[in-house]
């Protein structure tokens, strides 16, 4: 955009379609520019490049008020429930952190929730394996809340820091599955007061506006403590999660951005920002 | 909803008569609210509000109706109209077999819909092989072997060979072989951006040839789903498109966009995880969940 040039309404038009276009949504981009806009047409900023500050510094606050980092320390095994829609990215970044945080020298140990989808044992399991990470699993078709039973008792056991439960996909919408994870949380904390230690959602780059609906009834299921955005590898820029951190107070723990491993990344706002406004 | 928002506005209108431009106008800026709201990409809704602007101006208002409730049919009818109609299915190659290809980001579901057209095939009475062609994903050819043991339909086994393109070359002999009369290619999901995996699909297109290349795209896709399509049809060129997860409470705004860049039919939704939940597209259920 346009550096010193004296700022004039399509400045603010450009950056309006900047937002929408990021898929930061209707409300909560008029709510990001409407201070500008005041103080815009105040004329207390005169320039383009004051008013591009001014937005990126509004943007990194909204999304750093509500960050901190996980921390393991006071429970033994800190246990993590990842939760999501269909196809955004669970398996795949369970299999990132256990072999991040083993190779930290966490003991980890997973648990391959997902017993419905064709292979998602299988898949989970060589992750667990290329990472030489020990995975509790029953057969397909087993109930999530014994596989998890398993696993909590298992990481209790052998003196596990961390045991991570995958689960299978599932929209917001269907009131069985979210059920489901209801009764799992349930179980996990008869097994292991306090825990799950962290309800992870895993959210999806890619999906618009959606994502509002998944990160709200998830919430409104089982109280989510993080989250993880994936496929940040891709064109897409995630902007739902202004409204989402915004409204929900949640941190954003990680960001996927690729397929391999090591494509895990600690989310930092300012970079965040500087990719959805360059 | 949209139809309350225009009727508001409709009210200030004392008379009937023509549609005039300012009334119009603020009614499009309703609209567009209510587009981006449903995550259709921004550059379809400036081409779609400018030409709903040049049908409604001047428009006589219909004597059943009220102006707001013309703007609304007006939008309704030409968003219908540009989503394609009628269910136009994947056709039959004249000489067997026809050849189909997945392709789509991450995740869409094209694997899950392998089997839901396997299964559909399968019901008309013609014989499928399916082709595993992703050897990134950890377990994805065993996931189309469990999907084929489950219906009943053969998947190549590629043995040794690691190489998609190999792969996809090779399953042809075999379908040969087996008589096959429908050959499904499953691929690995890519990013529109990653040149080498779009130079790969494109190998694979350009080896096999196929009669149907459909692009997998979930339904809750955001404002990037214009930019995506119209790559993945510039790069291998698109025959029909899938829209998955419509079982969910996504507006599936991404399904206009989409059709607005390829100008290629919506074939099908994906209403759910069984592979039984197939269903032919038909505009109207969309238009008015786009529509809110
Ligand atoms: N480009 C990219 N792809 C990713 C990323 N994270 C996951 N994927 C891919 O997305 C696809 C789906 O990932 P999964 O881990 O199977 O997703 P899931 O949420 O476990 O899926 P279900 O269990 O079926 O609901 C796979 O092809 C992954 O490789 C990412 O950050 N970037
Ligand atoms: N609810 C719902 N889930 C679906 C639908 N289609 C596929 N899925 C689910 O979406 C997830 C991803 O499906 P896959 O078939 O593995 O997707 P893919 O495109 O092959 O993924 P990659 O190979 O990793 O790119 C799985 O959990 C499927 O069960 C649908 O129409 N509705
Ligand atoms: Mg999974
Ligand atoms: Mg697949």
């Amino acid at each position: 955009v346009h550096g010193r040039a004296k700022v004039g309404p399509e400045l603010l038009e450009e950056l309006e379609e900047t937002l929408l276009i990021a898929d930061v949504g209707m409300q909560t981009t008029s709510f990001i520019l409407e201070d500008l806009k005041r103080e815009v047409s105040q004329n207390r900023i005169r320039e383009n490049k004051e008013v591009l500050e001014q937005l990126k510094q509004r943007m990194v606050h909204v999304l750093s008020q509500n960050q901190k980092p996980l921390s393991f320390s006071e429970h033994q095994p800190f246990v993590i429930l990842v939760v999501g829609v269909n196809g955004s990215g669970k398996t795949t970044t369970i299999g990132k952190l256990a072999r991040h945080w083993k190779q930290q020298g966490k003991k980890v140990l997973l648990a391959a929730g997902d017993t419905f989808r064709a292979a998602a044992i299988d898949q989970l399991q060589v992750w667990a394996e290329r990472s030489n990470i020990p995975c509790i699993s029953q057969k397909s078709g087993a109930d999530l809340s014994a596989v998890a039973y398993d696993a909590v008792q298992a990481g209790m056991a052998r003196e596990m820091d961390l045991v991570i439960i995958d689960t299978a996909g599932r929209l917001q919408t269907n009131t069985n599955l979210m059920e489901e994870l209801k009764k799992v949380k349930r179980v996990i904390g008869k097994v292991l007061p306090g825990a799950p230690h962290e309800t992870l959602l895993v959210l999806d780059a890619t999906i618009g506006q959606n994502s509002i609906s998944q990160a709200r009834l998830f919430n409104e299921a089982l109280e989510v403590d993080g989250l993880v955005m994936t496929k940040l590898d891709g064109t897409a820029k995630g902007g739902v999660l202004f409204n989402i951190t915004g409204d929900l107070k949640l941190p954003v723990r990680f960001v996927g951005v690729g397929e391999k491993p090591e494509d895990l990344q600690e989310f930092i706002p300012e970079n965040f920002v500087e990719a959805l406004i360059p | 909803n949209l139809s309350d928002r225009l009727e508001a506005i409709y009210k200030k209108l004392k008379g009937r008569g023509v549609l005039k431009e300012p009334d119009v106008d603020e009614a499009l800026r309703e609209i567009r609210v209510a587009l981006i709201e449903a995550d259709v990409s921004l550059p379809v809704i400036k081409d779609f509000i400018a030409e709903v602007r040049v049908q409604a101006v001047g428009q006589e208002v219909l004597k059943s109706l009220t102006p707001g409730h013309q703007m609304v049919k007006i939008v309704n009818d030409h968003l219908t109209h540009l989503l394609g109609e009628e269910f136009v299915d994947i056709q039959i190659a004249s000489k067997p077999p026809t050849i189909i290809l997945m392709a789509g980001l991450q995740g869409s579901g094209k694997t899950t819909t392998v089997g839901k057209l396997a299964k559909r095939f399968k019901e008309k009475g013609k014989n499928c092989l399916l082709v595993p062609a992703d050897v990134y994903r950890p377990a994805a050819i065993e996931q189309l072997h469990v999907l084929g043991r489950e219906l009943g339909v053969a998947v190549y086994d590629a043995g040794e060979e690691k190489d998609p393109v190999a792969i996809c070359k090779k399953s042809l002999d075999e379908a040969v072989n087996k008589m096959s009369q429908v050959v499904i290619i499953d691929t690995a999901g890519r990013q529109q951006v990653d040149d080498a995996l779009m130079e790969e699909l494109k190998q694979i297109k350009e080896t096999v040839q196929p009669h149907e290349v459909l692009f997998v795209a979930d339904a809750m896709m955001g404002q990037q789903s214009a930019d995506i399509a119209k790559t993945f049809n510039d790069a291998v060129g698109i025959d029909g498109v899938i829209l998955t997860k419509m079982d969910g409470d996504a507006r599936g705004g991404a399904a206009f966009s989409i059709k607005r860049v390829t100008g290629k039919p919506i074939r099908f939704i994906g209403m759910g995880e069984k592979l039984d939940a197939l269903e032919p597209f038909h505009p109207d259920r969309i238009v008015s969940r786009i529509l809110g």
